[in-house]
């Protein structure tokens, strides 16, 4: 399914050069659930961006359903990232003077769904994570974990069959984080693929595999018993 | 030093009523280090804004060093701001198209520092944080965590005899997280006050006192041995 070969990302800022991936290699198959760790800067979201299509490497090959990525065109990337892969996203993303609900639609309307059907499945996804009464409510009528809660609800709102998510629940308490793993282990019961971001041991704990980074490299990348 | 009085925050959005904060009473002296917990939505950035002067309340009384919030012009509080508070957002806040090193030096722009000062005191403060080499980069080319870091060292830089910090560690690692808590630690070891919003709970034990909200109110507010 995910394919990454040697993968580098390098900026070049004047004469410093960040490897934010310094040579990553790792296979991941439909139906794995995946927890990526790892320091502050050590390459977690660039390497989400990449598997994500959001984001070129510098160096290497990345092999999404056996095609290189490299190979496709934009509007491939852009089909691929809207009919495959739901995104939580580290900083959101949510559009500013959009509601909740519309924000929440928004992959539908790529999907092709009805008005109708968008405003009932976008509801339910709310709801799901706990926001059913706030479908009207912008962003910034919202607290930090709530607009966190509608991201999350975007992602999951067309059963992605790969769910990336950076970072899901930093601005949650502890029991909003288990409703929302819960909505995770649902996706993934489903036959569904799982990579998550976190630096949350017992978020991590979750999954079937963890892989950590440092400063770009994998160093550890070991099936793990959830809990 | 801070006293909330019967504080309410209302908004009214058509004919949905949201109490963010529904009648809370509290008192914190100088030297005091306090944690603000509690599920996402319960009202705790709303507090932090209150006692940072950044909000005023719909009803109840807010005295900050024994004068009246609600009678202080608008120079009072943006002096007090700049002088007394260090604020840790909980959307970092920090300004896109400016250095690290500029967006740190800001509080001392104010505090009246000649830019040499300015210049030795902010790369201190990112060196504190971990990002000492980072000084001339912008947000938009730094990670989650670091942008954080960021906002921390802004927060600390100038020595503030009162730090707002609204989930300071939320989306840094443990490893990085413990270096923080430890500058926090320093802060306080020198008499100064803490006000720390957190959802983990190995942060609020940092602190000699737990407050805990839930839908706008004050469910518990207890002395609490540090580890
Ligand atoms: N500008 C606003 N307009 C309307 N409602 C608001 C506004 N700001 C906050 N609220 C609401 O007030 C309540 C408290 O918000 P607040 O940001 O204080 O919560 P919080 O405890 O910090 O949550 P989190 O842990 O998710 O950051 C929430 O239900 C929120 O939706
Ligand atoms: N646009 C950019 N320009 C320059 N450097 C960048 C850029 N984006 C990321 N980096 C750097 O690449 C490294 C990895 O960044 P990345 O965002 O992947 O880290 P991360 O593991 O997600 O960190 P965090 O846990 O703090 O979110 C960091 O040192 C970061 O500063
Ligand atoms: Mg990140
Ligand atoms: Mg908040």
């Amino acid at each position: 399914l995910i394919r990454l070969t040697d993968i580098t990302k390098v900026y070049q800022m004047g004469d410093m050069e960040v490897r934010a991936l310094d040579g990553v290699s790792m296979e991941i198959r439909r139906g794995e659930y995946v927890a990526i760790m790892g320091p502050s800067g050590s390459g977690k979201s660039t390497m989400m961006n990449v598997i994500g299509c959001l984001d070129t490497p510098t160096t290497g090959t990345y092999e999404l359903n056996g095609k290189l990525a490299s190979a496709m065109t934009d509007d491939d990337l852009a089909q691929i990232r809207n009919e495959e892969i739901g995104f939580v996203f580290q900083t959101f993303n949510l559009l500013a003077r959009t509601t909740s609900l519309q924000n929440v639609e928004l992959p539908l309307i790529y999907a092709g769904k009805t008005p109708v059907e968008r405003h009932q499945m976008a509801l339910k996804a709310l709801e799901n994570v706990g926001l059913g009464t706030r479908s009207d409510h912008m962003p910034n009528q919202l607290s930090g974990g709530q607009r966190q809660r509608v991201a999350i609800a975007r992602a999951l709102v067309n059963d992605p069959s790969i769910l990336l998510a950076d970072e899901p629940t930093g601005a949650l308490d502890s029991k909003t984080s288990v409703e929302i793993m819960a909505l995770f282990e649902d996706l993934y019961q489903k036959g569904n693929t799982i990579i998550l971001v976190t630096h949350e041991e017992d978020i991590a704990r979750h999954a079937h595999r963890i892989v950590k980074l440092r400063d770009g490299k994998i160093i550890h990348d070991e099936p793990n018993t959830p809990i």
